[in-house]
């Protein structure tokens, strides 16, 4: 465990707990994606498949239990409680296009070809593009409620740190996973425009709308 | 052969 580790994970906590009292306290899922959060929920899902398998640490387990938790409290909240809030109109990325070629990458390129391990990569590279829809639907309505980028922001600077874990493992535990260091670059990638929005707007105090 | 990965991480 380095800092950028730890900060990456807490980033990502962050992230999470923010959508979740957005959702809460405005009784409202308008402007989020629920394609994005069943992703999200089927990343955590088939990646800590582990917790069944194998004991790592107290941390490991309980951030793990919250991190799936929250994920299926926040599809239950957008198709279920505040199903009348949600904007389905808007939320039409199609996710079998990200879905069907991630299944197939994942068995093409792993590390073990176990079941698994093959669950383990589909949920690392499912994780690097299941932000599209979320982002897919802000292009569409052309804006963002301020506290949904405070939600993206945070969730985009966990890969960044986790990038920085990666290289800080490398130098000193010889650690090299290119799996997880590709697809964490590809995820970064795609949050870097919206990093860009976030600075120049968000920070200055004004919403995040795009030119039309 | 050892891991190449650990699943430590999140």
């Amino acid at each position: 465990m380095n800092v950028f580790r730890l900060t990456g994970d807490l980033s990502h906590l962050a992230a999470i707990i923010i959508l979740l009292l957005k959702i809460w306290k405005s009784r409202s899922c308008a402007g989020i994606s629920g394609k994005s959060q069943i992703l999200f929920a089927v990343v955590f899902t088939t990646r800590y498949l582990d917790l069944l398998t194998s004991f790592i640490s107290l941390y490991n387990t309980s951030m793990k239990l919250i991190y799936i938790g929250c994920a299926y409290a926040t599809v239950y909240l957008i198709y279920m409680k505040f199903r009348a809030t949600y904007d389905g109109n808007h939320d039409s990325f199609r996710v079998e296009f990200l879905v069907v070629p991630v299944g197939g990458l994942a068995v093409l390129i792993n590390h073990n070809f176990s079941l698994m391990e093959i669950l383990w990569t589909f949920s690392i590279y499912l994780e690097s593009v299941a932000i599209l829809p979320q982002l897919f639907m802000i292009s569409k309505t052309g804006e963002a409620e301020t506290i949904t980028t405070h939600y993206l922001f945070c969730l985009g600077l966990y890969r960044a740190l986790y990038l920085l874990n990666w290289i800080w493992r490398y130098y000193f535990e010889g650690f090299l996973d290119m799996i997880a260091i590709l697809a964490g670059l590809v995820q970064t990638i795609l949050y870097c425009d919206f990093f860009y929005l976030y600075v120049t707007k968000v920070l200055k105090g004004k919403k995040l709308s795009l030119p039309a | 052969g050892s891991p190449v990965h650990s699943k430590d991480e999140l």
